[in-house]
């Protein structure tokens, strides 16, 4: 494993550690989509299904059931938590989630490596993590007040896939590994969603102001 | 089968 990738799968772990800390300590979800939990859930369970046939190395399997795990309970909280999910932006929360999971499945339909399912759960859950964003993205845009924990939360999630995109330019060049159009094109795109908030929390972290999205 | 190829990925 080269140097990006540890430091991608580390900047996501962080990121859901920032979102558990926020929910753990202040109790709060505030600020936080269920969308795109939810979403993030359908990625992880889509995508991580090889758990059941597949063994890549221990690290591979702790960090599948992280991610499962954690994604789970965060939704768990949301929905659930007495006092967390009266925290919920419910009403700014209101981007049709839905409507971004039929396009993606039919997209892994028409457009994937190998016409299995695995491969097709595979490459769905690739399209549908790099537009699971956007229902917090919407969000974050609406929120008058975007606390620390959630602007950094923000900010680790999107630079854990940007990492990624050095670590398949690193792992083609250095490993000669195959051309892998779907994630890295996939990959591409879900950084590229996130370059206006990186533009705004850059420039609010160099200023020592709060974050603030323009509307 | 080169699917150990991308898949061990995350």
């Amino acid at each position: 494993m080269n140097v990006f990738r540890l430091a991608g799968d580390m900047t996501h772990l962080l990121s859901i550690m920032v979102l558990l800390l926020k929910i753990h300590s202040m109790k709060s979800c505030a600020g936080i989509s269920l969308k795109t939990q939810e979403l993030y859930v359908l990625v992880f369970a889509t995508r991580y299904l090889d758990i059941f046939t597949t063994y890549f190395s221990f690290y591979n399997t702790v960090m599948k059931i992280v991610f499962l795990v954690t994604s789970f309970s965060i939704v768990w909280y949301m929905r659930h938590h007495k006092v967390v999910r009266q925290t919920y932006d419910r009403d700014q929360d209101t981007f049709r989630h839905h409507l971004l999971v039929i396009p993606c499945f039919l997209l892994a339909l028409l457009i994937n490596h190998r016409f299995t399912v695995r491969e097709v759960l595979w490459t769905f859950s690739l399209y549908l993590e790099a537009v699971a964003i956007l229902p917090q993205l919407v969000l974050l845009q609406r929120s008058r007040n975007i606390d620390n924990l959630t602007g950094n939360y923000v900010f680790f999630l999107g630079a854990y896939r940007g990492l990624y995109l050095f670590n398949w330019i690193y792992r083609y060049m250095a490993e000669k590994s195959q051309l892998r159009w779907i994630p890295w094109i996939s990959g591409l795109v879900q950084t590229a969603l996130y370059a206006d908030f990186f533009y705004y929390y850059i420039k609010s972290w160099k200023k020592r102001e709060k974050l603030q999205l323009p509307a | 089968d080169d699917y150990d190829d991308y898949h061990d990925e995350l």
